[in-house]
């Protein structure tokens, strides 16, 4: 259970102020499968940030359970990150000098997982999303749906309980795209909680819940009837 | 004229060899509206970047004109690829010690356009693509989508004789993608040959002629004869 209570987040700019997020009220329930959509600006990437404890808000409580987790440290809200949240990020943040490989193992090292296991992991996440022989390619070396894909992979390798994907498929013809989303819907069967800003309708359309931005607040929060 | 003969180009990883294009033919008459689609990992990018003088063939010719352009120096190249071609990049490239008015502003500063005439064109440009209140922040202090519509700002200011276009509404909202294609498609309807390539199907259909692109080759060309 995920619940934001009036999250006020704003950046500043020489002397101007630019309200990122006004007063969000959100609760998420385990496993649910939330889509964000809405224009360009609106706050999706910010909202996002600020669930994946990226970000702190300037006002407001945001807890996951019952802690309030806008309170912990620097040191244990990485901590959470690292074991319960996956990000998949809109413009992927990869490890410009590491392979394909060893960016998908880096959250299992991380995490203190033995190198067995973790090559076993590797391995079935490099198939899964057609990247067997990109695997010992270094980003630059990589197309830009390829690195999009490396980066759904080091998010979903752990099967996080809480995952977040910044326009997952922006970068993906249709075929690669729904690869992609039956991987994450699937995850989302297992029971993890999957929360994923989309500019693409039909992708957004597929989630249970579905979310509306405009210029910094959640608009429309609705469970379609028939899906 | 754009032509392409026989254009080969592999990258080399370890000692495996990827080849990202293979013996691709391709003529562009003046003016075409042509869109490229195809996997993710099928060469689109490095197609673009091979007629956007980005990038050198391994063998084959590329002509503009009847001017062989393979032939040219880096400096020649780097002259005609500033005042004929504009580039928008599946990954923006902005400088990002610079405004969004400064990255728009760049190729006519290098092109040594007056500052008064700049000004003009940088106003225009912002106005056109909903930047006029994020004009002064730099690209980390701008959303995804913002970022992408000042790469394209930038790359059709000067209203270059070739406008390539790799991905430009994958980060995009439906509505600023179409604003952004009716501002592409309008300068193409001025003249200017547009090259996009898209993952978005009912984008390159809009294209009066279509290529697909399979494993680093030219699977189809087609002019659809209902456009
Ligand atoms: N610098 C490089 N070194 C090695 N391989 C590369 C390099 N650049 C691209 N490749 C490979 O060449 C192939 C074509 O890459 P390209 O970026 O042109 O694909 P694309 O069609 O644009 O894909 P996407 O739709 O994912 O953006 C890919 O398989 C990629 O892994
Ligand atoms: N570091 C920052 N400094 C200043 N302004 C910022 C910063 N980050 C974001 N913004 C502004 O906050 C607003 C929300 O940004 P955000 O990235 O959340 O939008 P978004 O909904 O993800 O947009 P897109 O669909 O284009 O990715 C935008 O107007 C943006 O200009
Ligand atoms: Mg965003
Ligand atoms: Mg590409």
């Amino acid at each position: 259970m995920i619940s934001l209570e009036k999250i006020c987040r704003s950046f500043t700019v020489g002397d101007e102020k630019v309200h990122a997020l006004r007063d969000i009220d959100l609760r998420v329930s385990d496993g649910e499968y939330i889509s964000i959509m809405g224009p360009s600006g609106s706050g999706k990437s910010t909202l996002l940030n600020m669930i994946g404890l990226l970000d702190r808000p300037d006002s407001g409580t945001y807890r996951i359970g019952d802690e309030d987790v806008t309170l912990l440290s620097d040191r244990r809200q990485a901590e959470v990150r690292c074991h319960r949240i996956g990000f998949i990020f809109q413009f992927f943040h990869l490890v410009s000098r590491m392979t394909a490989s060893e960016n998908i193992e880096l959250p299992m090292i991380l995490a203190g997982m033995e190198p067995k296991q973790r090559r076993g992991k590797v391995e079935e996440a490099v198939e899964a999303f057609g990247l067997a022989d990109r695997a010992s390619h270094r980003p630059d070396q990589l197309s830009g749906g390829q690195r999009q894909r490396v980066a759904i992979a080091r998010a979903t390798v752990m099967q996080p309980e809480i995952l977040l994907a910044d326009e997952p498929t922006g970068n993906l013809d249709s075929t690669s795209g729904m690869d992609v989303i039956n991987i994450l819907e699937r995850l989302n069967g297992d029971g993890i909680t999957l929360i994923m800003v989309t500019h693409d309708h039909s992708l957004g359309r597929r989630a249970t819940r579905q979310l509306t931005m405009v210029d910094g607040r959640i608009e429309r929060d609705t469970v379609p009837s028939l899906s």
